[in-house]
């Protein structure tokens, strides 16, 4: 199946999104 | 007791695996033959999305500012970071040994890029270690089969593409087996 890749710049913009907190 | 399966929150990004952050210390002042390695490590959680990732290493301590003989594990759900567990009994794990104040950067480049599946080596990847010692910091990657060079190389290839080390840093891998015989 597919994978689920992430860069390391889209982990790291997720990291202050109102969901993270 | 079985624990709850852990699941993305609603709108979050899903990992392609979910894994559970451990945490060991030694107890000052005793030799470590004494104590048994699994009554050490502690489970510190859970999780199965980029948001839930976030949550707990936001709170989590840097490696960098840890002090004594401590280890943070990153392992994938259902794998302790233990020779012995199955997954890992056939494998092995390439160090790259730090000068102290590299840890944390490494540590976190380290850990993005196997969450964010940058090793592309199918289901090879076990966990990530990051040990915190008196006169440097050793980080470490465990892939399942040691006789696997092809793997062993990408991860290699990989792990110098993503941590942007100096180039003089030297890397070693060792399989499990080797580890036992001369810890």
């Amino acid at each position: 199946g597919t994978r689920i890749i992430y860069d390391r710049k889209f982990l790291l913009d997720r990291r202050n999104s109102p969901i993270a907190q | 007791a079985k624990k709850k399966m852990v699941v993305p929150g609603p709108g979050e990004h899903p990992l392609q695996y979910n894994y559970t952050f451990w945490y060991s210390r030694r107890t000052p002042g005793r030799p470590a033959s004494t104590q048994s390695y699994e009554q050490n490590i502690k489970q510190i959680g859970g999780f199965a999305s980029v948001e839930q990732f976030w949550r707990f290493y936001s709170h989590m301590i840097r490696p960098g500012d840890l002090t004594g003989h401590s280890d943070f594990h990153l392992f994938k759900e259902g794998i302790k970071p233990m020779w012995e567990d199955d997954a890992n009994k056939m494998g092995g794990k390439w160090i790259i040994r730090l000068r102290k104040g590299l840890a944390s950067r490494c540590w976190e480049n380290l850990i993005l890029a196997m969450l964010g599946e940058q090793f592309m080596v199918g289901e090879e990847i076990c966990g990530a270690v990051v040990s915190v010692r008196f006169q440097e910091d050793i980080i470490s990657i465990w892939n399942k089969t040691a006789s696997d060079q092809a793997t062993s190389g990408r991860i290699r290839d990989t792990l110098r593409r993503v941590l942007n080390l100096p180039p003089n840093t030297i890397m070693e891998y060792k399989t499990h087996t080797d580890s036992i015989k001369r810890p």
